[in-house]
């Protein structure tokens, strides 16, 4: 019974896609977990940033989710990759169209939580990579999860972000998904050299919401982006640099927070 | 007679914002300008960005947008700024709504085109910030607006990003708006320290599209961030700063790329 788990902010470029991929990553290489990635942002940066890496195969996410009948499961769209226990859904260049078509549907937003009912039976944890607004992908997503990871950086607008994001997670956990948990925030692309800035933000998600902040966090790492580059995870493309070093921390740190 | 510059990425975190902002106050503070920022990011970045220097009053851009009349001019909705002649429209909680709202509008690409209409006339720029993705507000932005300029950074996700909005351009630029010109792609949060990853990406942008990149880049300066937090344009923040001048040095530059 798998681990889901949103990664979600509302703010764009806080690095949701660079920490979705690299925590599924370093849990199917590291820790022996089977690792599905569902994709929920029409841009598909997910088989982007692993584009060497991706298998042929599988089915669209947006034919799933606009499927009236909703009989469908992930399990029968994904796909896999070259590290083994790791599959990932497809880009789908409809997902953009399935937000629409799905507006008008009546529980639109538990459309994805049934379409893994039975998927998650068949790996250890599930990523949901979400896109930057709290529109209805990033709605379901937060509906199917059992705990949130929210990346942030240490800016203002990321920092307003995480507000929009904590009072959608309120409307959920309220009335769709009740028992949904906070891993908590991950600060990223954290520039060492900037100190003030870093503490100053930190101090005000503290005083807005208390002890959110992880302990690990994501130093500034070109090598994150060359590996995307390169189209392939961080640990295979590099995996003794200092990216690679903190997100196997970060992996091995969340293991031990997820909900019972 | 404004020109009108919409600035557009379909990736999160590129500095769409922080370009808007900071260009518009050079404009103002350095030349002369009568500039107008039309936030059409539901998050309402701008005037968070410039919060300790926003007036009060002006009323709300999702009235206008979803005004079944359409008769009202983003000119009685803006207000005023503490740097002379910098305008912008005031921080609107239901412009999400409104795109909603909008969704099943004759014309709906339209609306903001026909609300600049007047308003133009009372401006030498108007700046149109929009929100990552090419949804109903940001095809509003690309059919309303004279030009368009590109932040991108250096890295893939950003890369694949121009390739959505250069598809949108063309279906705007076919049906919608057929003199929209492009002011170029400018590389901003450029590392100075990651010139292979940096030459990499201009080359790719260059041999897709040609040659799109601006001369001036931005490169990584945490002082554009403080400013921020600090509720500043970065030239009343730190006018001496890296960030500054080579914003300074950009919104000179793009004088001369205005479209006649
Ligand atoms: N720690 C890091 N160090 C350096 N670059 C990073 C880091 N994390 C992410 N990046 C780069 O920053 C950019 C934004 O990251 P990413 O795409 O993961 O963010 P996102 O929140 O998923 O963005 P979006 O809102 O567009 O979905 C990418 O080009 C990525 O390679
Ligand atoms: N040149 C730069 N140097 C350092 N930080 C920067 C720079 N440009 C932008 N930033 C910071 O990076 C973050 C993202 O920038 P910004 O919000 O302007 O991007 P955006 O494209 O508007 O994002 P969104 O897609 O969420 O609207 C902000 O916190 C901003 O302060
Ligand atoms: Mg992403
Ligand atoms: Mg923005």
């Amino acid at each position: 019974q798998a681990t889901i788990v949103a990664v979600a902010a509302q703010k764009g470029g806080v690095g949701k896609t660079t920490t979705t991929v690299s925590l599924a990553s370093a849990w199917a290489r590291y820790h022996g977990k089977r690792v599905l990635v569902v994709d929920l942002d029409p841009q598909n940066h997910v088989t982007l940033a692993l584009r060497e890496q991706i298998g042929i195969g599988g089915g669209p996410l947006s034919e799933l989710l606009t499927d009236p009948a909703n009989t469908l499961e992930v399990e029968e769209i994904r796909t896999g990759t070259e590290v083994p226990e790791l599959y990932v859904t497809p880009p789908d260049p409809d997902l953009l169209n399935a937000e629409d078509g799905m507006a008008h549907r009546i529980g639109k937003e538990l459309v994805l939580r049934k379409a893994l009912e039975i998927t998650r039976t068949h790996y250890d944890i599930i990523l949901l990579d979400c896109p930057p607004n709290m529109g209805t992908l990033t709605v379901n997503g937060l509906v199917a999860a059992d705990t949130v990871l929210v990346p942030a950086q240490a800016s203002m607008l990321a920092v307003s972000g995480i507000d929009g994001l904590f009072r959608t997670l309120d409307e959920v956990g309220g009335q769709l998904n009740p028992s949904l948990d906070l891993l908590g925030v991950v600060l990223t692309r954290v520039d060492g050299r900037t100190r003030k800035s870093n503490e100053a933000v930190r101090d005000l998600v503290k005083s807005s919401w208390g002890d959110v902040v992880l302990p690990v966090h994501i130093g500034a790492n070109d090598t994150l982006a060359q590996a995307q580059l390169a189209g392939r995870d961080i640990f295979g493309f590099a995996p003794s640099s200092r990216g690679a070093q903190q997100y196997r921390e970060l992996a091995a740190d969340l293991l031990d927070r997820f909900p019972k």
